[in-house]
């Protein structure tokens, strides 16, 4: 964590707030709402009470504008910078500004969660800079995460704690339900916000994360394997190997260093070219993105693509950049999806082993590179080319790692 | 991410404004220093990766700019 310079903080506990104005983007419960709970996050782990104000002059003003709104520091539009903050003292000291050209909401997609946001912000507004920590709340990359049941990071903890101290009596239990600060009026209690269906799933963190296997393990299996913009990228777990025309090593990252609301454990993946789209499937759910960004809408059931109720996950995928079709393997059986119709191709599902040639197993993955396809069943794969019905070859499944 | 070729130079621009937002990066008008800018602006991203944990290059390489290119807060990661 980190402090502004001199470590300015507030001089005394009972800290006062005021909501300027509203952003159109969402009901103004629901702002209040996000903003009474972005307090609670830090009056839980110290002795400050925060109070709203409905007029004068509060501690920490609140406000959403856009572009140029009266400091040093105009808004850029959409994307880029979300909002800033001021470091407690008099004046501008403490006020939180939001920038109005976001999209602004109480779901973690579709637009940037205002609660998230807020609670960063008054991290700033209580004397905490940045930290430097993946996953800290004052990280400053935005990170769309289930709010449900948020929780600071230790070294948020530790970051504010260093300012005020611990709180007064520390909770029996740690607060679980969210109850705002009493403000100055009443105002009715609000329900929980409900989750919305297209809420992203909680991130699956494993009690104990698995190690990565070493690249050129003999034993190495994928999970999902996938191109991205000439690139290839290989998933297992929450890690992903990355191949690139454009560097020479492969790159070690993880799943939620790219897309960190997606879940961990693909089951498969495939890119369409044309559209610069990959879509990642698991168990039951299929999302799609461009780049970083999540498409609006998703996740979406695989029913959506035509594949009947029994039907449970799909194994691998892989889109034909040639035909234009996608090809869905499930146990010993294949469909074939028409990207262009957007529908299964009739006289499907169809033995894996009658149109693959030497491909008489599950598949795990698949990928399309320079016209062939690969097939991957534990750590072997499978070189065919399915023009000419022909097994070329079969390798070690981590034979692109230049073992 | 892969980047299109002809945005180098749009992704440099984007690079340096980055850096004088939240990494105090102060370009000298003075053309003449212009190889001292070079240098100044590479130790502003070698600052800059370090903080994020990228590798430190000193160069705007993809990984790097992807990073600058990613929503986040407006206040600078480094105070002077």
């Amino acid at each position: 964590y980190s402090t502004f310079p001199q470590s300015p903080r507030w001089k005394k506990e009972d800290v006062t707030y005021r909501i300027l104005n509203y952003t159109p983007d969402m009901l103004q419960a629901d702002v209040e709402e996000a903003i009474a709970k972005a307090f609670h996050l830090w009056s839980s782990v110290t002795p400050l009470t925060f109070t709203r104000l409905y007029s004068g002059q509060a501690d920490i003003m609140i406000s959403f504008a856009a572009g140029f709104h009266g400091d040093f520091y105009s808004f850029d539009g959409p994307g880029g910078t979300l909002a800033h903050a001021y470091h407690p003292s008099s004046g501008i000291g403490g006020d939180a500004h939001f920038d109005e050209d976001e999209n602004w909401t109480k779901f973690t997609n579709n637009g940037f969660n205002l609660f998230l946001v807020a609670a960063h912000e008054l991290g700033h507004s209580l004397g905490l800079g940045h930290s430097n920590v993946y996953g800290a709340l004052m990280y400053p990359i935005y990170m769309a995460r289930d709010t449900r049941d948020f929780r600071l990071s230790q070294d948020d903890i530790d970051g504010i704690q260093a300012l005020y101290g611990p709180p007064r009596e520390s909770p029996a239990l740690p607060t679980k339900s969210f109850s705002p600060q009493e403000p100055t009026e009443k105002t009715p209690a609000k329900a929980p916000t409900e989750t919305s269906p297209q809420e992203e799933p909680t991130e699956t963190t494993p009690s104990k994360t698995p190690i990565r296997p070493q690249d050129c393990d003999p034993h190495l299996t994928f999970d999902a394997i996938t191109t991205l913009r000439g690139e290839t990228l290989f998933f297992k777990g929450s890690y992903v190997w990355r191949k690139s025309p454009y560097f020479s090593d492969i790159e070690h990252d993880t799943i939620s260093s790219f897309w960190p609301s997606l879940t961990a454990g693909f089951d498969a993946a495939y890119e369409v070219d044309k559209k610069d789209q990959v879509l990642f499937f698991k168990d039951h759910q299929y999302w799609a993105v461009s780049g970083y960004s999540i498409e609006p809408g998703f996740p979406k059931p695989i029913q959506n693509l035509g594949f009947p109720p029994s039907v449970r996950k799909i194994d691998a995928a892989v889109h034909d950049q040639n035909t234009k079709k996608t090809y869905f393997f499930v146990g010993n059986k294949y469909w074939s999806f028409n990207e262009n119709t957007q529908s299964m191709e009739r006289g499907y599902p169809r033995k894996i082993a009658s149109d693959f040639q030497g491909i008489d197993h599950t598949v795990d993955a698949a990928l399309q590179k320079n016209g062939l396809f690969y097939f991957f069943h534990g750590s072997s794969q499978y070189e065919v080319d399915i023009k000419n019905k022909k097994l070329i070859r079969t390798m070690k499944s981590n034979s692109w790692f230049n073992c | 991410f892969p980047v299109v070729p002809e945005k180098e130079k749009e992704d440099k621009q984007f690079a340096k404004k980055y850096l004088e937002s939240f990494y105090n990066f102060k370009e000298e008008k003075n053309s003449f220093f212009k190889s001292e800018n070079l240098n100044h602006m590479a130790d502003k991203i070698r600052e800059m990766q370090s903080f994020f944990g990228l590798e430190v290059t000193g160069e705007l390489n993809h990984k790097t700019m992807d990073m600058m290119k990613k929503p986040r807060c407006g206040i600078p990661d480094i105070h002077s």
